[in-house]
């Protein structure tokens, strides 16, 4: 008695179909999708669901580094507040980083991320609070005063009217004249998941 | 020079926000 509770929970793979008709990716795209999903989902605990551990583990493959940005798209790409991602969430977050995505899904989403406090504001200390991270990451040392050089340049560009946050509107015109900042929302390998995931075709439901 | 940059692009240089790194698992 006792030794043999580790049976898998199997969690059904959320509706293909329905889940392309939504995305901007194919039946296909989806199944292969699974494939990476099912990767991820089994890297601690096979219980066909990504917990925020795993998905630290799938980017910086070391569980044990926290980090602030990781965290942030984790929570965000966990709709539900379940603290785990479901297959459909992963699907439906992964679709804003598709090349095809519209700019506008990308700003909102890239605003959400930035928005620590989820206050519907970027404020200063947020974005403090950031650079101080990726310098930790980075393990870069800056002095004080250009740390605060840097945020002083950056809200004299995006926040206009100098009320010392950065509102939605004032981010989408900022990410219309920094473009680049756009960058880490678009990923080129979602235009073609099939091809890195080839084994999705032996579970594929869709015929030739 | 990271003075010469505004403070998102230095954010999106985190590795953390790097989610090409999930295709290599």
């Amino acid at each position: 008695m006792g030794c043999f509770h580790s049976k898998v929970r199997e969690i059904p793979m959320e509706d293909p179909f329905a889940l392309a008709s939504e995305t901007a990716f194919s039946v296909s795209d989806v199944e292969a999708l699974y494939e990476l999903f099912k990767n991820i989902s089994r890297s601690v605990t096979d219980d066909g669901l990504i917990s925020k551990e795993e998905f630290q583990l799938a980017i910086f493959n070391n569980k044990k580094k926290e980090n602030l940005f990781t965290s942030r798209i984790f929570d965000l790409f966990d709709v539900k507040k379940k603290g785990v991602i479901d297959f459909g969430d992963f699907v439906r977050a992964l679709n804003v980083f598709h090349p095809s995505a519209p700019m506008e899904v990308k700003i909102e989403f890239s605003f959400k991320l930035y928005d620590l406090d989820n206050t519907g504001f970027i404020e200063r200390h947020e974005v403090k609070q950031m650079i101080n991270a990726l310098l930790c990451e980075a393990e870069i040392k800056l002095s004080e005063e250009t740390i605060e050089t840097i945020i002083n340049k950056t809200f004299m560009d995006a926040d206009p009217n100098q009320d010392g946050k950065i509102d939605k509107y004032e981010w989408k015109n900022f990410v219309y004249e920094n473009p680049s900042l756009l960058k880490v929302m678009t990923l080129p390998y979602l235009r073609d998941v099939t091809t890195a995931f080839p084994s999705f075709v032996f579970h594929s439901k869709v015929e030739d | 020079q990271p003075t010469s940059m505004n403070a998102f692009e230095l954010i999106s240089m985190s590795k953390g926000l790097n989610l090409e790194n999930l295709f290599d698992t």
